[in-house]
């Protein structure tokens, strides 16, 4: 019950107050549901939010809330406790000074096909996945800046490392999807590239923003991202699609969170009302 | 008596302590971080004549010279002059998680107004 509890106690379980009239209470009551609604306007929501027990919060935005609101420097060092989550992060000055609002997406699952062979690279057998993310919570009169694709990729095992030029070489390629006339058959286009090497584990943030911007500024039709990972040493090499990790059941490890591990879309935005999430020091 | 000035000095209009604790409301539950924070409230006495340090703008002047003479207009309001931003984690109606900068939060000055 508390876990669920309001401001407005529940209807029938609350009892009027010694004393007060029935009347009163309800006008009360009616005056304590006023008040929550109009501070629920002033957050931006139209209700109160209930999240469910599957809702994840991303270590990504926990970082950037510590960071902006100066408790990562208050805390110390911030390193010390460090886990895999926070490899390579660095704080988005740039599309955070132009911003007072990030929003975190996990893609919908449920929604997505299985991962498409050689769709989104032409002649290319690696396998690209597709992700879904739906965005209609973003309220119109926020007007997104930037937004990114944040992928994690974790280090192969040294016992495992081939030695050689190219052999820990990867291409990551994430394609905005302009159509979708076949769950086997994919009309992209390139957003953004890179080259990485397996030897280390750390987030890589993806520039997504031409795409995201065609779905919420011009109301473009959305058809999601893919995500391509080409191994430079083959698609027959033991590292391909290892290293990369942009789907639930590849590798798992036991006790590995696959909600902290999951590709995750960040928006950038103003809505207009005030200053934006400039990195400040604790006072 | 150093005891009265500073009792004196106390009603005046200044910035007090008040510290929003979002769980008592219950809220804990989809507001992430922070789970509360130090808001502030003025209030005080806005005494002729003005102090500098109360902020006042010629128009609290005017009003509470006024007052001293005509106590049917009441004396200039002790507000916040200065109010300062907070940001908050939560999750949104959808399950969604956002960070958003929410300004005037926090109050950093009072003044008589």
């Amino acid at each position: 019950e508390r876990s669920h509890a309001s401001l407005i106690p529940e209807e029938g379980k609350s009892r009027a107050p010694t004393g007060l009239p029935a009347a009163a209470h309800r006008q009360s009551h009616e005056l304590l549901r006023d008040f929550e609604t109009t501070l629920l306007h002033m957050f931006g929501l139209q209700r109160r939010p209930r999240p469910s027990r599957s809702a994840v919060v991303p270590q990504y935005l926990l970082d950037l809330y510590r960071l902006q609101s100066g408790e990562a420097e208050e805390a110390g060092a911030a390193s010390a406790t460090a886990g895999p989550h926070d490899a390579g992060f660095e704080y988005p000055e740039r599309s955070t000074s132009r911003a007072n609002t990030v929003r975190g997406f996990h893609h919908e699952e449920h929604l997505e096909q299985l991962p498409l062979e050689g769709s989104a690279a032409g002649e290319s057998s690696s396998p690209s996945f597709r992700f879904l993310f739906n965005l209609s919570s973003i309220p119109e009169e926020e007007l997104l800046s930037t937004a990114e694709l944040r992928i994690y990729r974790e280090r192969v095992d040294e016992e495992e490392e081939e030695t050689g030029g190219d052999e820990d070489l990867h291409r990551i390629n994430v394609y905005e999807i302009l159509k979708a006339p076949h769950a086997s058959q994919l009309i992209t286009r390139l957003l953004d590239t890179r080259l990485v090497r397996h030897n280390s584990t750390r987030w890589e943030s993806f520039d997504v923003s031409p795409a995201v911007l065609r779905w919420t500024r011009e109301r473009l039709p959305n058809h999601g991202l893919a995500v391509e990972v080409l191994h430079v040493g083959g698609a027959s090499s033991p590292h391909q699609g290892r290293h990369v990790r942009v789907s639930r059941s590849l590798h798992q490890k036991p006790g590995e969170d696959w909600g902290q591990l999951r590709p995750l879309l960040v928006t950038f935005g103003h809505d207009g009302k005030g200053h934006p999430l400039t990195r400040r020091a604790k006072r | 008596s150093p005891k009265q000035r500073g009792r004196k000095r106390n009603r005046n209009c200044r910035r007090h302590a008040l510290y929003v604790d979002f769980s008592d409301v219950n809220w804990n539950d989809w507001i992430v971080a922070p789970p509360g924070y130090q808001a502030y409230y003025c209030h005080g006495d806005c005494p002729f004549p003005l102090a500098d340090h109360l902020n006042s703008t010629n128009h609290a002047i005017v009003q509470t010279l006024v007052n001293s003479v005509n106590t049917n207009i009441p004396k200039a309001c002790c507000v916040p002059t200065e109010l300062s931003a907070i940001s908050m984690l939560y999750l949104d109606e959808h399950d969604k998680v956002v960070l958003k900068n929410y300004q005037e939060m926090v109050v950093e000055g009072c003044g008589c107004r």
